[in-house]
């Protein structure tokens, strides 16, 4: 199956 | 002080109708650079970041940078209310917890203002780097709503595959699957009629049709959408705010467990 990521596993925050 | 005046004043109601499903409260932040937001969805999976550039306004007056808190569906229900063809003008004193939209019809005979409350908002901004994206597509931007909304009523989620071949949007549920293929094509009547598919290297990810739907409600800003990916990366989905600027949705993939 698969996993939705969110964004802030990508982008941090700043 | 702000004051902000667009002549083309349908603009911003499109702006709103196109984010006010994906984004509930949101910090409008206004600089020297121009008019501009960023918000992520309630799951934080995905984001809009819109930029409209002063140099598009016919006016534009701010003297020091401010961020107004607003609800969505309120801004969205204040700017009906303009018409079409309406100048719209924003005006925000400082210190102020209201902000004004002003409405001139184009021939000046008749003239509203409508003054909303602006709220607090704790918002989360997220740093976004430059990316070399894998393959961009510039397509119709109908075209591409069009996939969207007919993958809709077979799957929940859309793979978009990129290789030399075209782009593939492809779907599975219980009635069966589907797969659209667009191939580059330049040999069209009209420029924005195209479909052009810049790629670096093959790629393929999956992602969650409900945000795809809910961004193509920004398709009557453009007739164009460029849709940027890279494996391991959100996908940006942009829409060209006439020539002053963009809204640009991020949307997080689905990766296999």
């Amino acid at each position: 199956s698969e996993t939705q990521h969110l964004l802030t596993n990508f982008f941090h925050l700043s | 002080m702000l004051e902000l005046r667009l002549v083309q004043g349908s603009l911003l109601k499109k702006v709103l109708e196109a984010i006010k499903e994906l984004v509930t409260d949101a910090n409008f932040d206004c600089s020297a650079t121009g008019f501009s937001l960023q918000a992520m969805d309630s799951s934080h999976v995905a984001l809009v970041a819109l930029l409209l550039r002063s140099e598009g306004f016919e006016h534009y007056r701010c003297d020091r940078n401010l961020s107004m808190g607003m609800n969505l569906n309120n801004v969205s229900k204040m700017l009906r209310c303009a018409g079409n063809d309406d100048i719209i003008t924003l005006k925000a004193d400082d210190g102020s917890d209201t902000v004004t939209f002003m409405f001139e019809s184009p021939n000046q005979d008749k003239i509203a203002d409508f003054e909303m409350k602006l709220m607090d908002i704790d918002s989360e901004h997220l740093g976004i780097p430059e990316a070399e994206y894998h393959a961009i597509v510039k397509m119709p931007s109908a075209e591409f709503a069009r996939i969207c909304k007919d993958l809709s009523s077979i799957g929940d989620t859309v793979v978009i595959s990129v290789t030399k071949e075209g782009v593939k949007f492809s779907t599975r549920g219980d009635i069966g699957n589907a797969n659209i293929v667009c191939r580059q094509n330049t040999t069209v009547d009209k420029p924005e009629e195209a479909t052009i598919i810049e790629m670096q290297e093959p790629v393929s990810l999956t992602f969650a049709l409900r945000y795809m739907n809910s961004f193509t409600k920004a398709t009557p800003l453009s007739n164009t959408v460029t849709i940027s990916l890279s494996s391991e990366l959100p996908v940006v989905v942009e829409y060209k705010v006439a020539d002053m600027g963009y809204i640009r949705f991020y949307l997080a993939p689905k990766i296999e467990d």
